[in-house]
């Protein structure tokens, strides 16, 4: 599965 | 990190040291929404619960317990502080924002970007993000006298989402074009909501006069 695309953001 | 998000940042950073410094100078909230310091209190503790699980920079954490930690020290003055509790406009801050929260979850739980805990505290914490500021415009239209750091206050608050959306479209075409429906969508409801406060502030400051929001 794709990987969870980590909130970088704030 | 692109320049356009590092600007956003600042002027959201900017916009509560304004704050504080207001409250703390003036040892006043008058002009100011309790309600609207919960729910930027909610959004933080939602949206930042990665705080302790993943890494992403020293800037990153750093800046989400900053937020963390000024929204709570706001709410607490403004309940407990003896001086500064007792200026709060409590029969004018009347806006329900309860709706405003049920309404982000239920929203939360039909769109996310997956149906997990964290996804869903997330996507609740932009939906509410969005429409937090209501609770203080509908006081600054009822509070004739809007004194000027309130309004630097609320127009930081503003122009950074608008700052993130430059950052958005800037990443967009920078890093392969991946689709970020849901803060866009809520990024532009969120700075359109400013858009007659900014229109106002504009005016007030073109004719050199005091802010004043049409009832």
């Amino acid at each position: 599965i794709d990987k969870v695309r980590a909130h970088d953001e704030l | 990190m692109n320049a356009f998000r590092f600007l956003g940042d600042m002027t959201h950073l900017f916009s509560v040291l304004v704050l504080l410094l207001k409250i703390y100078a003036t040892k006043s909230c008058s002009g100011v929404s309790r309600k609207t310091q919960e729910l930027y209190m909610v959004v933080f503790v939602a949206r930042y619960m990665d705080l302790f699980t993943d890494y992403i920079s020293l800037y990153n954490s750093v800046m989400k317990v900053v937020f963390i930690t000024s929204s709570a020290a706001i709410v607490w003055c403004m309940r407990r502080h003896p001086q500064v509790r007792r200026t709060y406009d409590r029969d004018q801050d009347t806006f329900r924002h309860v709706v405003l929260v049920a309404a982000s979850f239920v929203l939360a739980l039909i769109f996310n970007e997956r149906f997990t805990f964290r996804e869903i505290c997330w996507a609740f914490s932009i939906y509410l993000e969005a429409v937090a500021i209501l609770p203080q415009l509908v006081l600054l239209q009822r509070s004739r006298n809007v004194d000027n750091l309130t309004g630097q206050y609320v127009l930081f608050l503003g122009a950074y989402r608008a700052f993130y959306i430059l950052n958005w479209i800037y990443r967009y075409f920078t890093e392969g074009h991946t689709s970020r429906w849901i803060p866009w969508i809520a990024g532009l409801v969120q700075t359109a909501l400013y858009a007659d406060f900014f229109y106002y502030y504009f005016l007030s400051w073109k004719n050199n006069v005091k802010l004043e929001l049409p009832a």
